[in-house]
This record gives structure tokens, C-alpha cells and sequence, in this order.
């Protein structure tokens, strides 16, 4: 091998024009087919069908019964455990899963029923500050990837993208959605000094000093107020011709369903509430249309883009997720989907994973435009739960709307003074129980 | 579990994150 290696002539010649010309055509070809798997395939409606795309590992997941187990696991966690028992299996479950036991409330592990209740622990107060910053993380966890949304795609991993329109769903033209009329007689006028809700004058300053707002109307504020805590979320739309059975789905568009929108606040906390995130998203103007279709974003206001961020919650963390800013949550959409896990692993291999496991989009506005955050269910969290909807139920069992296929609650009578559910930075919306 | 956001902000806005680093509730995620 030295000798062919060191005494053999390296002699240089032109390949044959024919090889070239192969060479050409299998690049193409290649690339051809690399187009082909890029693709997107579109219904008669024009939605991108979702469909399972992955290596067969990703397959074989897919044709486990992932739902069940993971109702499977919410029950046996939900077990009640012994009392002696709870503070030495926790305390081992902590250690296997790098869970600090130091910031966890209440501290006594005895007062755990279960691991599910473990699992769905609180923080003590203090023990995560929230950074002055326009964008906080919503949770503990691992930023597995951000950067910006380009044509209406979001990337996933590097080279694999999903649709946004899928990820939030769509509003179209002559939906239900389409003609809401947000006929409140409200705004918020001059810069940060007084509010008029329903022809009422607030002080914002007073709203905020914890004062009693002076009225000059007919009706007061607490009236107001207290018809927002007791308000109703209302089921609006399906799509894409969804014929879903569940018994929680709307049988047809436009069904409503009484719900209460989740609040222990009273008048006038509701009232300092609602204030404190308007000042803070700087409100000064009355709201913009609806109209806009936020979800495209090919309608972001000049000098803006759409930006996107995906943060992965580990089995050890921290299980409720909070406000990443000050915005207004105006609606939610429930996408009843798989299971599939969600970890980086999983993440690198199952297109449209994303798109593909049972979410709740939350939508809205902050500051600076659209705000969007979808809390992403997984084999052994399929349960989300969003405080102030107490209407929502994730994991359900039944059969199963198509991919794509959402139900709609707004939460538009939660507050008067914002037409949304506000809230502020660092403020717990909700989390992830298990099964 | 998994939390996506997706979101409209000023062209100039910047994550002050990276990919793969442990984050907690309320640390600062991006800024303008």
C-alpha cells in the first residue's frame, strides 16, 4: 500500500463530456427532489395538509395509542400516595430530575397528595423575579430556538420549517370571526392621564394609587367591573369544516357556551388591573380594528417583523407558565391533536411536530402589535390548563376533529377597559398537568 | 411541554438569549 501510495503517478486528465452532463442532471435531480419534500400540499380550501412526515421511528411513535397512555399516566400519577411515603419517593423524583426543593411551596413534602400535585408544585413568592425587560421567559425551561418568522413560516429546527397560519389557524373572510362587532364605547384618550369606559371617566392615576375612580355617568364603575369578573367566554368557530362530537366542541358555528372567565379579583382590583397593564402597554388610542388579520403576518405595521421564540419545558421544571409582557389576551383557540413529545430529540426528527400535538393558541396585543403564546401539550403533559378559562378541557377522550380543526373562545367582556383578558409581566396564566 | 410565542416587535428587537440555554420565569428573554 506505501509503495502504490508513494511510487503510483498522479496523472491529471479532463472527464468526458457525457460524465459531466451526468453529474448535472443527478444535482438537479437531487435538488428536484429536495423541492418535492419541501413542498407544502394544500386542500380545496387552501390550508396546508398536515400530515405525519419524519424517519420511521417517527412512525412507528406515531402509531402508538399516544392520548391513552398519556391519560394512562395522568391517572397513576394522580394516585394518592402514602404520607411517609411522599417525602422520600419526591425527594427521589427531585433528585432524578434536578427539581430545588428549597423554592417550592408549600416546602413540606408531606403535603403533596401525588406526584401529579408534585409535578404541578407552586413557587415561593420572590423566588423568580421578573427582568424589566419588553419579553421575559414565560417559563423554566430550555430555549430550544427563536429568530423570525419569513413567509409565514416558522422554523422548527435548522432547514425544517412549519406554517404559521397552521400553528394559530386562520381567519377567513365571512367566518363568524370575520363580523364580530367589538361594539364597546371604548377608548382610552390622552397620553396616560384618564380612560372613558362606557362614558365613564377613570383616572388612570387613581385606578393605579388604589383610589376609588370618580364617576360622572350613569353607571358605576363597579357595575361595570363587576359585570367583566362574571363575564362569559363564548365559542365562536370552527374550521375547516370540522364536524367534531366531543361533547365540549360546538356542534356548529356560532354555538355558545356559558363560561366563566376565571377571576378572584373584585371591582376594583379588576379595575387597578386592567389599568396598570393598559399603562404599561401604552395605551392611549382607542383599540385598533379587529379586523386585521394578525395571524399572517404579512400585515405587521411598517418597521416591524414577526418574531417567534420556542421555549422546552423539561420533566423537572417548573409546570405553570406565566405572562411573558403586558398584553391582552382577546382570544384562544384549542387545537385538539396529538401527543407526540415534544423534546429536542423529537424536535429534530417529526415535521410539523409543532402543528401536530393538541395546543391552545392564546392571541392578542401588546405594545407593539400582535402577541401570540402557545402553550404546546405533550405525551405525559396533555393536560393545559389556562387560569382564566375555566371552560377549556385538553386530553379529552373521543373522537378526534381533523388536523387543523380549532375551537374559539374570546375573551372579550373580561375586561371593559382593554376588550381582552390583561395581563401583566411575570403574571401566572396557567401550566401543564400531567396526562 | 412546550411554549411557543410568536410575536410583533420593532425590526431592531434582539433575543439576548441562545439556543439550548436554560432559561427561568422572568428572566429577560429579548428586549428593543
Amino acid at each position: 500500500i506505501i509503495n502504490a501510495w508513494s511510487e503510483t503517478p498522479t496523472k491529471w486528465y479532463p472527464l468526458p463530456l457525457a460524465v459531466g452532463a451526468l453529474l448535472l442532471v443527478a444535482i438537479q435531480y437531487r435538488k428536484k427532489v429536495k423541492r418535492a419534500r419541501q413542498e407544502v400540499e394544500l386542500n380545496e380550501d387552501g390550508l396546508e395538509v398536515i400530515r405525519l412526515k419524519g424517519p420511521w421511528h417517527v412512525h412507528v411513535i406515531g402509531a402508538l395509542p399516544l392520548r391513552n397512555m398519556s391519560r394512562f399516566w395522568g391517572y397513576i400519577n394522580s394516585l394518592e400516595l402514602p404520607v411517609w411515603f411522599r417525602p422520600h419517593g419526591l425527594r427521589l423524583y427531585a433528585l432524578a430530575f434536578g427539581c430545588n426543593l428549597e423554592e417550592i411551596d408549600p416546602p413540606d413534602l408531606r403535603e403533596y397528595p401525588s406526584l401529579g400535585a408534585f409535578f404541578y408544585r407552586k413557587l415561593k413568592d420572590g423566588v423568580r423575579p421578573v427582568d424589566p425587560a419588553i419579553l421575559v421567559s414565560p417559563a423554566d425551561g430550555t430555549v430550544l430556538h427563536f429568530g423570525t418568522v419569513q413567509e409565514s413560516r416558522v422554523e422548527q429546527v435548522k432547514g425544517i420549517t412549519y406554517s404559521l397560519d397552521a400553528l394559530l389557524g386562520i381567519e377567513r373572510p365571512g367566518s363568524p370571526l370575520a363580523v364580530i362587532e367589538h361594539n364597546r364605547d371604548m377608548s382610552v384618550v390622552d397620553d396616560r392621564e384618564f380612560a372613558i369606559v362606557n362614558g365613564i371617566e377613570y383616572s388612570l392615576e387613581q385606578l393605579i394609587g388604589s383610589t376609588p375612580p370618580s364617576t360622572s355617568g350613569t353607571q358605576t364603575p363597579s357595575d361595570e367591573a363587576s359585570s367583566s369578573t362574571s363575564s362569559s367566554t363564548t365559542l365562536v368557530s370552527t374550521s375547516s369544516g370540522a364536524s367534531p362530537e366531543d361533547e365540549h366542541i360546538p356542534k356548529r358555528v356560532g354555538d355558545q357556551v356559558d363560561a366563566s372567565v376565571g377571576s378572584d379579583r373584585n371591582a376594583e382590583e379588576t379595575l387597578v388591573h386592567d389599568a396598570s397593564v393598559a399603562l404599561q402597554m401604552g395605551v392611549k388610542a382607542p383599540m385598533e380594528s379587529r379586523r386585521r388579520s394578525v395571524t399572517s403576518g404579512k400585515h405587521v405595521k411598517p418597521g416591524n417583523s414577526l418574531f417567534f421564540a420556542v421555549v422546552y419545558l423539561a420533566p423537572g421544571d417548573y409546570h405553570r407558565f406565566h405572562s411573558p409582557t403586558a398584553w391582552v389576551v382577546e382570544k384562544r383557540r384549542h387545537f385538539v391533536g396529538e401527543l407526540f413529545s415534544v423534546s429536542p430529540w423529537m424536535a429534530k426528527r417529526l415535521e410539523n411536530l409543532f402543528v401536530l400535538n393538541e395546543r391552545v393558541a392564546l392571541l392578542g396585543r401588546w405594545k407593539h402589535g400582535f402577541f401570540g403564546m402557545v402553550p404546546v401539550g405533550a405525551t405525559n403533559v396533555g393536560s393545559i390548563i389556562v387560569n382564566f378559562d375555566q371552560d377549556l378541557r385538553t386530553n379529552l377522550r373521543g373522537r378526534r376533529p381533523p388536523p387543523g380543526a380549532y375551537t374559539e373562545a374570546t375573551y372579550s367582556a373580561a375586561s371593559p377597559l382593554l376588550r381582552g383578558q390583561p395581563l401583566t409581566p411575570g403574571e401566572e396564566m396557567g401550566g401543564f398537568r400531567l396526562g | 411541554s412546550t411554549v411557543v410565542l410568536v410575536f410583533e416587535a420593532p425590526s431592531d428587537f434582539e433575543f439576548t438569549v441562545h439556543p439550548s440555554q436554560k432559561v427561568k420565569m422572568g428572566e429577560r428573554l429579548g428586549d428593543v
